[in-house]
């Protein structure tokens, strides 16, 4: 089973 | 003061068309260089970038940078009063709470004045680091877009996998499973399917098929598109605007639970 990623999680704030 | 003119209304409607059904409500950052957007969807699943260069452009002003806070649906309502070769121009005052639209017929007969209410709109604007991707695809942009059409008949994600036979797409669901390959092939030949793999790692990724569909509204900026791919990073689809800019789209991969 996957599951979805946030994007935020990759690009710095 | 902002103003910008676009020789053309087709451009900005075509971006409207590639952005509303991912964003609500943007702020369309101008400055000297020229336009730029950055925008999550409201799941934040997905971000949009889009680069305008004022340069690029048929006249362009910007003297302060400014922040114009867009609700899309409202931009892609008054744009629709546009004909797709009239004149257009985007302008806003400092400080101003509107923008204004001037459209002007190909004979210059006739012209239309819009007013759009701006908004304040609290957005977290996100870095997105410099990336040597392991494989970059450029192909046909409506190949693609059929791809990913077939593909959703079937389930919901797809599995990108690029190596140096080409790239396949595959997708399965509770009533099946479909793959389609497309060879890395440099021959000119019509009819070919015309791709170009760049690549340094074989690289085999999954992505939600319902934001690859949003992505594909951008279609009709460009023939072509690039899909770049790494391991464990965002998958980035840019579309070029011709020599004016870009549009970007950046999708989180599906992760083993």
């Amino acid at each position: 089973k996957k599951k979805q990623a946030s994007i935020a999680n990759f690009f710095k704030k | 003061m902002f103003e910008a003119t676009f020789n053309q209304a087709s451009i900005l409607k075509q971006v409207l068309e590639a952005t509303k059904d991912l964003v609500n409500d943007a702020n369309w950052d101008c400055s000297a260089e020229g336009i730029a957007l950055q925008a999550m969807d409201s799941s934040h699943v997905s971000l949009v970038s889009l680069s305008l260069r004022g340069d690029e452009l048929a006249s362009y002003r910007c003297e302060n940078q400014i922040s114009l806070g867009i609700n899309m649906n409202t931009m892609t309502k008054i744009l629709k009063c546009a004909e797709n070769n009239d004149r257009t121009i985007i302008r806003a005052d400092d400080d101003a709470d509107v923008m204004v639209f001037v459209f002007e017929s190909e004979g210059r007969d006739k012209t239309s004045k819009y007013e759009m209410k701006l908004m304040d709109i609290d957005s977290e604007h996100l870095g997105i680091p410099e990336q040597e991707y392991s494989a970059t695809v450029q192909m046909s942009s409506k190949e693609f877009s059929r791809i990913v059409r077939d593909l959703s008949t079937i389930g919901e994600n797809v599995e990108i996998t690029v190596d140096k036979e080409g790239i396949t797409f595959g997708a399965k669901g509770e009533s099946g499973s479909g793959t389609v390959s497309l060879k890395s092939n440099p021959s000119v030949d019509e009819g070919s399917s015309n791709i170009t793999i760049d690549l340094t790692d074989s690289v085999k990724l999954n992505f939600a098929l319902r934001y690859l569909t949003f992505f594909t509204k951008a279609a009709p900026l460009s023939d072509n598109v690039s899909l770049s791919l790494s391991a464990d990073v965002p998958l980035m689809v840019e579309y070029a605007i011709g020599d004016v800019g870009f549009i970007r789209y950046y999708l989180a991969p599906k992760i083993d639970d």
